[in-house]
Formats: structure tokens, sequence, C-alpha cells
């Protein structure tokens, strides 16, 4: 099974 | 404060209608520059960005910056009441309890006033970096729509492979597979049913489709789409309104 990535692992907080 | 008249109402009442089901309540960034939205889904999976240049509208006018916090049904069940070719005025204090909408016709012969509560929202705000996508593809928006509504009959997933001869959208479920490959080709009749690749490199990315099938319900927003993509990084998918853009994002899923 593929897992799901999170977006805010990609887009850090400013 | 915000005073900013849109000519069609239908560009806010098709801007909600497309995120209101990923998107619960939201913060309406108003400034000179125009009126933004940034907002993650529950899961935290995609991120809607919304753009309405100050320039779409006429007259634009906010002297300082004001957050809008929306319940973005409760806007829907506002905005449903107006026609797509009414006149919409939004208006708010510097530091507002509500938003004012007013709806006229555009014979000038009806005028329709409705206040909505607003609402604290804290709001994290993500930066997105300005990437060079490996693959750049443009194409109808209703052909976009049509590919993950039939391939979602079939997965949960979509592999997205894009390489010089084209750009193939394939899955596999229970009850079998499928695929839909694009070749790029222009319409000489009608540019907006062209298919366009841009490609440096090569990309193969996996998404899932209830995210993909839930972005096209903006498709009436514009005649095109353009997907942007580059492996290990979120898929963006892009809609251009008149003065500014409804962009989603989406992280792909990985391993196997």
């Amino acid at each position: 099974m593929s897992s799901q990535r999170s977006i805010s692992s990609f887009f850090t907080p400013v | 404060m915000l005073e900013a008249r849109l000519e069609q109402a239908q560009i806010l009442k098709k801007v909600v209608e497309a995120i209101k089901d990923l998107v619960q309540d939201c913060n309406f960034d108003c400034n000179d520059a125009g009126i933004q939205l940034q907002a993650m889904d529950n899961s935290h999976v995609a991120l809607v960005s919304m753009k309405l240049g100050s320039e779409g509208f006429s007259p634009y006018r906010c002297d300082r910056n004001i957050a809008l916090g929306i319940n973005l049904n409760s806007l829907m069940k506002v905005l449903r009441a107006a026609a797509n070719e009414d006149l919409l005025t939004l208006k708010a204090e510097d530091q507002p309890d509500s938003l004012n909408l007013l709806f006229e016709s555009s014979s000038q012969d009806r005028l329709s006033e409705y206040d909505i509560k607003l609402m604290d929202i804290d709001q994290e705000h993500l930066g997105i970096p300005d990437t060079e996508y490996a693959a750049t593809i443009t194409l109808p928006s209703a052909e976009f729509q049509r590919i993950c509504r039939d391939l979602s009959a079939l997965s949960e997933s979509v592999s997205i492979e894009a390489n010089k001869d084209g750009v193939k959208f394939a899955c596999s479920g229970d009850i079998g597979n499928g695929s839909v490959t694009l070749r790029p080709h222009t319409n000489v009749e009608d540019e907006d049913k062209s298919t366009k690749i841009e490609l440096t490199e090569p990309v193969n990315l996996t998404f899932s489709l209830k995210y993909l099938v839930n972005f096209c319900k903006a498709s009436s927003l514009s005649a095109t789409v353009r997907l942007c993509l580059s492996n290990e990084v979120p898929l963006l998918v892009e809609y251009q309104m008149g003065a500014g853009y409804l962009r989603f994002y989406l992280a792909p899923k990985i391993g196997d």
C-alpha cells in the first residue's frame, strides 16, 4: 500500500 | 474599511462552491492588493490558495489589512441568493464582526442585502516556495475532470507520468485497471481545447483521486487547467480567473 504524505511536510509555516 | 465590487457574483460563487468541501472555515485576507485565501484541508493533505486581485473589482478599496474569518457553508448559503450576473459588493469595517454582501440585479430593479457573522480563525500560514516544475501540462479543464472522474470509479489513486511522448494517467483497482494518455496537440480553432506539455525531465507521481475529483469542482472557473509536477513535491492544479487564480496543492503518495 502507498502512504499519503502531508502537505505540511513540504511547505513550512511563515 | 473594505469595499469591493465584483461585476459578476458568479466568480465568488464558483470559488466558494469549489472549495467548500475541502475547507470549512478560513480567513479571507484583504489588503490593497486584493483578497487572498490560503487553507489546508482537515487532513492536511491538500492546500487551497486563492487570489482575487484588486484589479478584478471596481471599485476596490481596502485601507488596512483585514482578515475575514468565514464559515464557507454559511457564505455559500448567502451566495446562493445571488444571481450569477448580479453585481456583488462586499463591505466590512476595519475590525469587523460581520461581512455585508449586496447583490444588485443587472437591470438594477432588485437589491438584496445580507450580513454574515465572522469568526476568529487562528490559521497557520504556509510559505509556498517558487518552484521550477519538471513538467507543466495545460489541458481543457473538462478533460481533466473527466479523466479524474472515470479513473476514480476504479481506484483510489492515480499515477501521473509525464515524458516526451505525453502524459499518462493510470490506475489499478479491485476490478481491473485503466489509463488515459494525452499527447500534445494544438487546436487551431480553439486554443483552450489544446493540450500543451512542457517538460524538462520525466516525472512519475501518485496522487489520491478523491482530492483531484474535488479540485475539479473548480472547472467552471476556467476552460483550461494547468498541472505542474516535479518528482517528490506536491502537485499544483491551477485554474486562472480574470484577475487572479485558484490553486490547489496536493501532497503525493509514496511507496507501494
